[in-house]
């Protein structure tokens, strides 16, 4: 494992631990978007098929599990919490997210490694994971006051995708036989997807404001 | 290879 990996997976155990660090000490999902965090559940839930078939290392085993337990438990804690719920933005999540799948599924009934079905739930959860930030960046942009640990879990998962990208680069041109297209397309265009965020973000704290999106 | 097989990534 290369450092460009590990740190992208540390932001993205980052990312989470913000998110659940919001949700349990504060007891608040503003501007959080379920939508999305529907989206990453069934992501990683898709994507760990291959938790029963392939053991690769116990790191993997445990990130794996990690990241199924956390999406799902967020999921649980945003729709049902009697006082977290309370919080969530419902009138402004308004993201039709489910329409996201569908065109999902049938690109990789299309376009996968093998015609297996757990090489199509990968190739899914790739492309739904490509888009899956898309709810969250409309519900930040219609939030007027984004608070400081919303800006830093999009701003880690933005993190978390770009050092994906540099660790495809490095296994690129260290591993033999290594290419896989589908993940570097769908991982590209999901990182572009946060450059827009990513500029305001830096404009905001270079000048020492509070983030805030244009309408 | 075997190793192009394997999702070894997250």
């Amino acid at each position: 494992m290369n450092i460009f990996r590990l740190a992208g997976d540390m932001t993205h155990l980052f990312s989470v631990l913000v998110l659940l660090l919001k949700i349990h000490t504060i007891k608040s999902c503003a501007g959080i978007s379920l939508k999305t965090q529907e989206l990453y559940a069934i992501v990683f839930t898709t994507r760990y098929l291959d938790l029963f078939t392939t053991y690769i290392s116990l790191y993997n085993t445990i990130m794996k599990l990690i990241f199924l337990g956390s999406s799902i438990s967020i999921v649980w804690y945003m729709r049902h919490h009697k006082v977290v719920r309370r919080s969530y933005d419902k009138d402004q999540d308004t993201f039709r997210h489910y329409l996201l799948m569908l065109p999902c599924l049938l690109l990789a009934l299309l376009i996968n490694e093998k015609f297996t079905f757990l090489e199509v739930m990968w190739a899914f959860s790739l492309y739904l994971e490509a888009v899956a930030i898309l709810p969250q960046l409309v519900l930040l942009q219609r939030t007027r006051n984004i608070d400081n640990l919303t800006g830093q879990y999009v701003l880690l998962l933005g993190a978390y995708r770009a050092l994906y990208v540099l660790n495809w680069i490095y296994r690129y041109f260290t591993e033999e036989n290594y290419v896989h297209w589908i993940t570097w397309v769908s991982g590209i265009v999901q990182t572009l997807l946060y450059a827009d965020f990513f500029y305001y973000y830096f404009q905001s704290w270079k000048n020492n404001v509070k983030l805030q999106l244009p309408a | 290879s075997v190793e192009k097989d394997v999702h070894d990534e997250l």
